[in-house]
């Protein structure tokens, strides 16, 4: 959240069963968002590692209001940002999660 | 419960649920 002013972490233990993640995203710094969005609210869903892209997740975001056009790509960077990072993990643990 | 709500957009569904104090940042 350092620089996008938002959080995404795991909302599940990852079991790496499979390529499909429950994430949780909230704002942590709403001075760093453009446009309009709801405080205190966690926004959790599913991601798949393998069809699904950040991008398209944010623009499903922003469609359904949780957020400000102006900040979809904040959105998809924090999302970004947090599944590279779990690839990495997942990379150096193939033993499971 | 009554705080959490459920929105479904393009085939992807969404749970909105309060942020726990713990968890907010002091502003």
């Amino acid at each position: 959240a350092e620089d996008t002013g938002l959080r995404v972490e795991l909302a599940e233990e990852d079991d790496c069963s499979n390529s499909s993640l429950a994430l949780r995203l909230w704002v942590e710094d709403p001075k760093k968002l453009k446009g309009k969005h709801k405080d205190n609210e966690a926004i959790e869903f599913s991601f798949n590692l393998e069809t699904d892209t950040p991008e398209e997740v944010a623009f499903e975001m922003v469609k359904s209001g949780f957020f400000h056009e102006s900040d979809s790509k904040a959105v998809a960077k924090s999302i970004r940002d947090r599944v590279t990072l779990i690839k990495k993990t997942r990379e150096k643990k193939p033993a499971g999660c | 419960s009554s705080l959490t709500q459920v929105v479904h957009s393009a085939g992807r569904r969404f749970i909105v649920s309060p942020v726990p104090e713990s968890r907010l940042r002091e502003s």
